[in-house]
């Protein structure tokens, strides 16, 4: 069974992580695996694509990748 | 072949689109 409640997908997280580094939308998703969160694919997808446009991150390309990120 | 991850991406890049 899934371990669901071990991570949440939250404002907070988000923030956390982006403050610490830039990251892809895949480094954020892997952050918030499914099996970890105990969400679907699709809640995971909406939740986290609510939560960027409302943080409203930095784009910085790094690596031909673009990445979001967060200043303190 | 695209995984799982990757199809999540896909998505999570649409509909951040006008956004990104």
């Amino acid at each position: 069974t899934p371990s669901s409640g071990e991570v949440q997908l939250t404002e907070e997280a988000v923030r956390r992580y982006l403050t610490r580094k830039p990251m892809t939308t895949k480094d954020l998703l892997k952050k918030f695996q499914t099996k970890r969160t105990g969400l679907s694919s699709d809640a995971t997808v909406n939740v986290l694509a609510q939560i960027l446009k409302r943080l409203n991150p930095e784009r910085k390309v790094i690596g031909d990748k673009m990445h979001f990120s967060l200043k303190e | 072949s695209s995984s799982e991850a990757d199809e999540m991406a896909a998505a999570l890049e649409a509909e951040l689109n006008d956004f990104m």
